[in-house]
This record gives structure tokens, C-alpha cells and sequence, in this order.
């Protein structure tokens, strides 16, 4: 018995589901930052944030298609990290890494809270 | 798996979504 263990497939499927997100096919929420829209797929976004998670299994919320955040998540930091769900690379800006965080602490990403607390103090090193 | 012999594919596993149809 053999198997075929295809490696790059994961990011060839990742990159499918962020082309169906930009051609906005199949999205099924907005997520609402401070009055700025961001239509993207519930199972993306629940197989990345506890958050989400937590919503979209609450049998009286899963059907929610829109989402209004915290009036305190950054739509800058929040647009970094829905690119993150969908590409595997989160962007790092001096500028922005602080409202990436907020918004990952507020999202329940720890991963990537731990990753930029490792980060910054790295770089301040 | 165990136990059974792996061949690593490099190559795209599935096809690529267009960008615009």
C-alpha cells in the first residue's frame, strides 16, 4: 500500500478560498469595524478565531449575517488579520502591529498574539 | 498512514480559481 501526500495543497486550497472571497462568491457575513464592511466565509473565519467560533456554533446566532465588532477594533488591524485567515502572511507594520494585536486578543487568536508579542520584543532587542 | 509508503507530490493538488471569471 502507497499514498500520494500532495504538499503544497493546503495553500493551493487557502488561495482558492481567498479568490473566492475577493470575487465574492459563496460569502455569507459581514463583519462590521467601525462602520467599514468586510464580507467574508463563517467557516474561515470560525476555523480561525475562537471568536468566531463561539458565534457561529451559538444556535441562536450561527444564522447571523452580519457581524458589528467592538467600536475599539481598528479596521486597519482587523483587515491584517482577515488577510492573515486567507493567506497564511500577516503583514507587521510599526504603524499597525498594535491594533493587530488588539484586535487578535479581541478576536481570541493567541497564536498570532504570541507570535507578535515575540515579534516586538525581538525587534526591540 | 502508518506503515504505508508516502510519495511526496510537489506539484498543485487541485486546479486555481480565477482571479475574474
Amino acid at each position: 500500500d502507497s499514498c500520494i501526500q500532495f504538499t503544497r495543497h493546503a495553500s493551493d486550497v487557502l488561495l482558492n478560498l481567498n479568490r473566492l472571497r475577493s470575487r465574492d462568491i459563496l460569502t455569507d457575513v459581514i463583519i462590521v469595524v467601525n462602520r467599514e464592511h468586510f464580507r467574508a466565509h463563517k467557516t474561515v473565519l470560525m476555523a480561525c478565531s475562537g471568536l468566531f467560533y463561539s458565534i457561529f456554533t451559538d444556535q441562536m446566532k450561527c444564522n447571523l449575517n452580519i457581524i458589528n465588532l467592538d467600536p475599539e477594533i481598528n479596521p486597519e488591524g482587523f483587515q491584517i488579520l482577515l488577510d492573515f485567515m486567507y493567506t497564511s502572511r500577516l503583514s507587521l507594520r510599526e504603524t499597525s502591529i498594535m491594533a493587530v494585536m488588539n484586535a487578535a486578543l479581541y478576536l481570541q487568536m493567541e497564536h498570532v498574539v504570541d507570535t507578535c508579542q515575540r515579534f516586538l520584543k525581538a525587534s526591540e532587542e | 498512514y502508518d506503515g504505508v509508503t508516502t510519495i511526496k507530490e510537489m506539484g498543485r493538488s487541485v486546479h486555481e480559481i480565477p482571479r475574474q471569471d
